[in-house]
């Protein structure tokens, strides 16, 4: 694996963990139950990743991958509806990332892209301003790899 | 110092980004 692809995903990990969810969010390992993604993304829209979708989330899913990929799978299409109805962006170019991949093995180049869209959630909802700032405060090398996971979000965005 | 002008070069790319970023209108396309 390329160290750009291990930055991301390590980088956007250490950005997670800014939203101080409940779920632990400190490997891409526990990522892949998805409860911390979930827990971010309720706080990034409250309205949109609202309780009734939350919900839906199991969060006793162990090591069952396939109850995992279940999990992701919601939080994908949840993602990528939020990017067509609610930010009004066609997401259709970007490469979506391989969820039976990240909940079979954890892989973390397909962990990055799942954190890269929610990232793009964040810097474009309504509280996007304390998101951003948040950001800025963090250590310049992780700034350096966010800015360039936005921009290439951006780029797809308008492919 | 050289290391010290890439440093603050650095610092002012992600400021410059950041900030473009907040002057954006929210869920603006583009």
């Amino acid at each position: 694996m390329e160290d750009s692809e291990t930055a991301l995903v390590e980088s956007l990990i250490i950005w997670l963990q800014t939203f101080n969810t409940p779920a632990p969010c400190s490997t891409v390992e526990e990522l892949t139950t998805g409860t911390a993604m979930s827990q971010a993304l309720q706080q990034i829209d409250p309205t949109w990743f609202n309780e009734a979708w939350t919900s839906r989330i199991k969060t006793d899913v162990e090591d069952n991958w396939r109850l995992k990929m279940n999990n992701l799978k919601k939080i994908l299409q949840k993602v990528v509806d939020y990017y067509n109805e609610v930010l009004a962006q066609d997401i259709s170019y970007f490469p979506l990332p391989d969820v039976s991949r990240v909940a079979e093995h954890a892989e973390p180049v397909e962990m990055g892209r799942l954190l890269q869209l929610i990232l793009g959630c964040a810097v474009r909802c309504e509280q996007q301003q304390e998101y951003i700032q948040i950001i800025m405060t963090m250590e310049e090398s992780v700034q350096h790899v966010v800015m360039k996971a936005i921009q290439e979000v951006v780029c797809f965005l308008m492919f | 110092d050289p290391n010290m002008k890439a440093g603050a070069a650095n610092e002012g790319v992600l400021a410059n980004f950041f900030n473009s970023l907040l002057s954006k209108k929210t869920g603006s396309p583009g």
